[in-house]
C-alpha cells in the first residue's frame, strides 16, 4: 500500500496545479 | 454557503475525509454515494477538479483535497 517515490512525486505536483487553479478562481 | 451544490458538497466531504495517501476512488464514491448516480459523480469531480478543491493523484481515477493534510 506504499506509494512509490514517482507517484508521491506525482501526486505533489497535481496538488501545486489544483491549488494554483483555486487560486486563479478565488482571484477572479 | 461554500457556492456548490448539495452532490457537490458530498461528494468533497467524502474526498476529504478519505486518509489514504493516494486519495479515494471514484468507485469507492459511488459505494458510499448510493443515492447519486455516478454520472452525477463524475460530473461534480470534474468540476471540484476544475475548481481547485481536489486533483487527481495516482491515476485519473484517484482523488484527493487540496485542504487536507
Amino acid at each position: 500500500n506504499q506509494l512509490t517515490a514517482e507517484q508521491k512525486r506525482k501526486i505533489e505536483e497535481n496538488r501545486r496545479k489544483a491549488l494554483e487553479r483555486r487560486a486563479q478562481r478565488l482571484g477572479q | 454557503n461554500n457556492g456548490l451544490s448539495a452532490n457537490q458538497n458530498q461528494v468533497l466531504s467524502l474526498i476529504r475525509s478519505c486518509p489514504d495517501p493516494q486519495g479515494i476512488s471514484i468507485q469507492d464514491l459511488k459505494q458510499r454515494l448510493s443515492g447519486i448516480s455516478l454520472t452525477v459523480i463524475k460530473q461534480a469531480v470534474e468540476f471540484l477538479s476544475n475548481e481547485g478543491h481536489i486533483f487527481s493523484t495516482i491515476d485519473e481515477d484517484h482523488f484527493k483535497s487540496t485542504d487536507s493534510d
